[in-house]
């Protein structure tokens, strides 16, 4: 089962 | 001081029927050459960037940089007043604590007010870097629409596949599985009816139904899509507008 990533994971906040 | 004028107030109510079902509390960035705004849904998995350039409008103005913290519940109730012909212009001071919605029917000298209250909205921007995408796809919004819509019935993931020459769209549930091939496609009577593959890397991605079924809701604001896939980073789906785009960024599904 593929686990859904958030984007946190690709962006660092500003 | 903010003055911003649509042609048509259907136009801005279309901008933000393509992306509030997906955020509610956005924060609407004013400067001079337009209005930008980004908001993270709150599964922080679909990023939507807003751009509308100060072209968009009939007549645009903006002295000051101005944030105008806005509940789309809240300005969908004011848009639904107005009539889609109507202009829209969007007024607001520089220190603004409420932001004033103008619709006016020309020919009949209707001129209908409504004033929409600001919230500080304390919310993160994310820096999205350029990046390096696998796949290029451009295709009719409509007809992906369908595709979303149709295989979003049967299972809550959809995989993209994209290989030199084909696109598959798949999903595989309980009652069972289902598939759309398209192959790239040249349409000279009708080029927005085109569907254009430009592949660097083949490219095998999963995504949640629920945040495409949210994304397609932007197909109203564009006869085209935009789709740029990466194996490594979020999906782009980009609706142009005549100057300035809705974007959404889908962060996908990977095995641990």
């Amino acid at each position: 089962e593929k686990q859904q990533r958030t984007l946190s994971e690709f962006f660092p906040s500003e | 001081m903010l003055e911003a004028k649509f042609e048509e107030a259907s136009f801005f109510k279309r901008i933000i029927d393509g992306f509030k079902d997906c955020v509610q509390l956005v924060n609407f960035q004013c400067k001079d050459d337009g209005i930008i705004a980004q908001a993270v849904d709150d599964s922080r998995v679909l990023l939507v960037s807003l751009e509308i350039g100060s072209e968009s409008f009939q007549t645009y103005r903006c002295d000051h940089p101005i944030t105008l913290g806005i509940d789309l519940n809240s300005l969908s109730k004011i848009l639904r007043c107005g009539n889609n012909t109507d202009t829209l212009t969007l007024i607001a001071d520089d220190t603004p604590d409420s932001v004033l919605l103008l619709f006016e029917d020309t020919k009949r000298e209707r001129i209908a007010e409504y004033s929409l209250k600001l919230m500080d909205i304390d919310a993160d921007f994310l820096k999205i870097e350029e990046l390096a995408y696998e796949s290029t796809l451009m295709m009719p919004s409509a007809e992906f629409a369908k595709n979303v819509r149709d295989l979003s019935q049967l299972s809550d993931s959809l995989t993209f596949t994209i290989t030199k020459e084909t696109i598959k769209f798949q999903a595989d549930g309980d009652i069972g599985s289902g598939s759309v091939i398209l192959k790239p496609y040249v349409n000279m009577d009708d080029p927005d009816q085109s569907i254009k593959l430009e592949m660097e890397q083949p490219v095998d991605l999963t995504f949640g139904s629920k945040y495409l079924l949210d994304i397609v809701k932007g197909s109203a604001l564009s006869n085209k899509v935009g789709i740029r896939l990466s194996s490594e980073a979020p999906a782009l789906f980009q609706f142009d507008l005549s100057s300035g785009f809705l974007q959404f960024f889908l962060a996908p599904k990977f095995n641990d």
